[in-house]
């Protein structure tokens, strides 16, 4: 049996929205470690980890490990017939093929309970290894995803390289070029707004801008965004959920053939 | 262009 209460039930509806666009189906999993998500997109270009830590659910209980299959898309239809001041919780017997979703207003005059069938999908888990990445930018997650659709407007890939003069976002088009520098820069009212960068070698790498604007999907989880970055190998962009866990995207690069 | 590389082929499935 599994009974999950969430206060902040409008971040299980903020998941939803960065995820569901990129992959159709996944294994959401419940163990002591919290409740997570592995899952790539049909392309397989990028895989997205999700982890909601215990602590952050006002009742966490799940007296096994369960791993329930869902379609993110019904998922999402379903949650946004919550409100964004609902708790949520999720409830799920033994041996169920179905899972319930339960919201209660804030004032508790209103319960509302959806039951979504489950499904069976086989998906494989990739181990992520740590590494020491080149460089690690962190900068605001709303500037991140202005930089993105901006250059989207320009071109269909970004080349991202961190030097030690900034990190700089190029992309080209038909119609021209586009570089966007973004400096170090921590001289700011709020830590949030700070862009830090940390560089053990210079790295450039390209990625296609229609993967990178779907993972800013993100952006209303977290004002912070940290892309780590290595030579040929993906990148990891990485949104904190306060106090509860993070969403992470990670995307391989274009390679020059 | 360079050509889109596939996450599978930089991770182990474990």
């Amino acid at each position: 049996m599994l009974e999950l209460r969430l206060v902040q039930g409008g971040l299980l509806k903020k998941v939803l929205e960065s995820i569901k666009d990129l992959v159709n189906d996944a294994n959401f999993d419940c163990s002591a470690t919290g409740f997570s998500l592995q899952a790539m997109d049909s392309s397989q270009v990028a895989v997205v980890a999700l982890l909601l830590r215990p602590e952050g659910f006002e009742r966490y209980w799940c007296d096994r490990n369960i791993s329930m299959g869902m379609n993110l898309n019904n998922m999402a239809k379903m949650l946004k017939c919550a409100g964004n001041d609902d708790i949520i919780t999720l409830k799920a017997e033994d041996g169920s093929d179905t899972v319930t979703f339960m919201f209660e207003s804030p004032t508790q005059d209103k319960i509302a309970d959806f039951e979504m069938k489950l499904m069976d999908i086989n998906s494989e888990r990739l181990g992520f290894p740590e590494a020491d990445y080149h460089a690690i930018v962190r900068m605001p997650s709303s500037e991140f995803a202005r930089i993105c659709k901006d250059l989207s407007s320009i071109g269909n890939t970004v080349v991202i390289s961190v030097t030690k003069e900034g990190v700089r976002f190029s992309t080209r088009g038909d119609i021209g070029t586009a570089n966007v520098v973004c400096r170090q820069n921590t001289a700011v009212d709020k830590p949030e707004e700070a862009t830090i960068i940390e560089m053990n070698e210079p790295v450039s790498l390209t990625f296609g801008l229609r993967y990178m604007n779907s993972l800013t999907k993100a952006t209303p989880l977290s004002n912070t965004v940290t892309l780590s970055l290595s030579s040929g190998l993906p990148a990891v962009v990485e949104y904190r959920i306060a106090e509860m866990g993070y969403i992470r995207f990670y995307l391989a690069p274009k390679i020059e053939e | 262009d360079p050509k889109q590389g596939n996450i599978m082929s930089f991770f182990k499935r474990v």
